[in-house]
């Protein structure tokens, strides 16, 4: 099975 | 004092068909260089981040960097009511809490305004950084609609596999599975029917079809579509908008476990 990964750790605050 | 004058007042419509489900409410920011947004989905899966620069507007004047926060669907519905033809204009005046949308007909004989409030948004802006992508496919745009729109009627999920073969859009369901395998070819009459793969690498990510197929109503801002992919980072799809910019979505993949 496989998990949807979010963009929070892709992209930092800027 | 902001006042952005597009003769081709249809761009913004189709940006508005294209973003306003997937997010509710985004800051519109407004600088020397453009008229901008980044906003990402409820649920932090997708992020849009959209590019009209400041030379495509017939008339162009913002005289500070204002940011206006939008409701996205009241924004769409205002825009509904321009006319495909019209020109739009957008107003605001400083320090004011209203935004107004202007739409003339090409022929002058007909101007209405809509006047819509603003919106406090408290929106973090996403530092998004360069990335290497392994493999770029570049490719029409109604054929990538078409296939994202067809495997969602077998299954959740689109594994993308770029090869030297080509690129293979493969789901699987209760149903059944499907493959769908798009080779590259740019032996074609028209440079907008081209498919190109750049592919450096193999590589192969599993992403959520509902979101990819929320991309695709931006089909009509562009004839072709550009898929960068790189193992394990969110895949990036790009409509160009011709001579203003672009309206880009990022898209984390599915991990397995």
């Amino acid at each position: 099975s496989s998990r949807q990964s979010t963009l929070d750790k892709f992209f930092q605050n800027s | 004092m902001l006042e952005l004058r597009l003769v081709q007042g249809s761009l913004l419509k189709k940006v508005l068909e294209s973003i306003k489900d997937l997010v509710n409410d985004a800051n519109f920011d407004c600088s020397a260089t453009g008229f901008s947004l980044q906003a990402m989905d409820s649920s932090h899966v997708a992020l849009v981040a959209l590019l009209l620069r400041s030379e495509g507007f017939e008339h162009y004047r913002c005289d500070r960097n204002i940011s206006m926060g939008m409701n996205l669907g009241n924004m769409a519905k205002m825009l509904k009511c321009a006319g495909n033809d019209d020109i739009i204009t957008l107003k605001a005046d400083d320090g004011s809490d209203t935004v107004t949308f202007m739409f003339e007909s090409p022929t002058q004989d007909k101007i209405a305004d809509f006047e819509m409030r603003l919106m406090d948004i408290d929106s973090e802006h996403l530092g998004i950084p360069e990335a290497e992508y392994h493999a770029i496919l570049i490719m029409p745009s109604a054929e990538f609609a078409r296939i994202c729109k067809d495997l969602s009627s077998i299954g959740d999920t689109v594994v993308i596999s770029v090869t030297k073969e080509g690129v293979k859009f493969s789901t699987r369901g209760d149903i059944g599975t499907a493959n769908v395998v798009c080779r590259q070819n740019t032996t074609v009459d028209k440079p907008e029917e081209a498919t190109v793969i750049e592919m450096p690498e193999p590589v192969s990510l599993t992403f959520a079809l509902r979101y990819l197929n929320s991309f695709t109503k931006a089909t009509p801002l562009s004839n072709t579509v550009t898929i960068s992919l790189s193992s394990e980072i969110p895949v990036v799809v790009e409509y160009k908008i011709a001579e203003m910019g672009y309206i880009r979505f990022y898209l984390a993949p599915k991990i397995e476990e």
